[in-house]
C-alpha cells in the first residue's frame, strides 16, 4: 500500500458515498445515468468474485464489500425507491456498445484464460468506459447539478492516482500490470475534458454548464 | 512461473 493508492481508494469511496447522499438528501436521481450505476454494479461483481477464492487483507475485504454493496444499493435507489426521478429520456446511450466488445477484448487479451481471470479483466475493461454513459447524458442535457459533478470528479481522480500508483510500484516493487495500466489510462483520459470544465467552473462557484 | 495472479488492488 503507498499514499497513491490510498488516496485512490478514498477518493473513490468517496464518490460513491456523494453519490448515495445526493439520491438520498435530494430524494431524486435526476441527471444520473443508470446505465453507468448498472455498469458499475457489473464491473465490482465481476471483479470481486476472488472474495471467495482468495484473502488479501482486511482492508481488501471490507472495501470490496463496500463497493459492491453500495453499487447494487445505488441500483436500488435509482430503480425501485426513486424510480419516479429517473431521467431515462437522457440517458440513451447503448450500452450493448460497450459490453459486447469488451467481453470479447477480454477473451483476446487476458493475463491467464481462466474463468475468474477472463471475469478480471471484463471488470478492468468495462470500468474504463462505464462512466460514457454518464458523460453522454451530461453532454445532452448541458449541465450538471454541482454534486453530481463532485461525483465524478472524485471518480475520475481514483483511477488518475492509481496510474501514480503503478509508477510508484513499478519503480519500488518491480509491479508491472499492462492490463490494468492501459485500461486506467484510458479510464482517465475519458474524464480529461470533464476535468477541465470542472476546474474552470465548479472551483469558480460556478455550475457545470457546456459550451452551447 | 504460471500460476494463479493475486490482484491486490481495488
Amino acid at each position: 500500500m503507498n499514499v497513491f493508492r490510498l488516496t485512490g481508494d478514498i477518493a473513490h469511496l468517496l464518490a460513491i458515498i456523494l453519490l448515495l447522499m445526493k439520491i438520498w438528501k435530494t430524494r431524486s436521481c435526476a441527471g444520473v445515468s443508470g446505465k453507468s450505476q448498472m455498469m458499475f454494479a457489473l464491473v465490482f461483481t465481476t471483479r470481486y468474485l476472488d472474495l471467495i477464492t482468495n484473502f488479501i487483507s482486511l482492508y481488501n475485504t471490507t472495501m470490496k464489500m463496500i463497493f459492491i454493496a453500495s453499487s447494487y444499493g445505488t441500483l436500488y435507489l435509482m430503480f425501485l425507491k426513486f424510480r419516479a426521478t429517473y431521467d431515462s429520456n437522457h440517458d440513451t446511450f447503448r450500452m450493448e456498445f460497450l459490453v459486447v466488445p469488451v467481453a470479447g477484448l477480454s477473451f483476446l487479451v487476458n493475463h491467464d484464460f481462466s474463468p475468474l481471470e477472463i471475469l478480471w479483466t471484463f471488470s478492468i475493461y468495462l470500468e474504463s468506459v462505464a462512466i460514457l454513459p454518464q458523460l453522454f447524458m451530461i453532454s445532452k442535457t448541458g449541465e450538471a447539478e454541482t454534486i453530481t459533478s463532485h461525483y465524478l470528479f472524485a471518480l475520475g481522480s481514483y483511477r488518475a492516482l492509481y496510474i501514480l500508483n503503478w509508477v510508484y510500484r513499478f519503480y519500488f516493487e518491480g509491479f508491472f500490470d499492462l492490463i490494468a495500466v492501459v485500461a486506467g489510462c484510458v479510464q482517465t483520459v475519458l474524464y480529461c475534458d470533464f476535468f477541465y470544465l470542472y476546474i474552470t467552473k465548479v472551483w469558480k462557484g460556478k455550475k457545470l454548464t457546456l459550451p452551447a | 512461473s504460471p500460476h494463479i495472479r493475486r490482484h491486490d488492488e481495488l
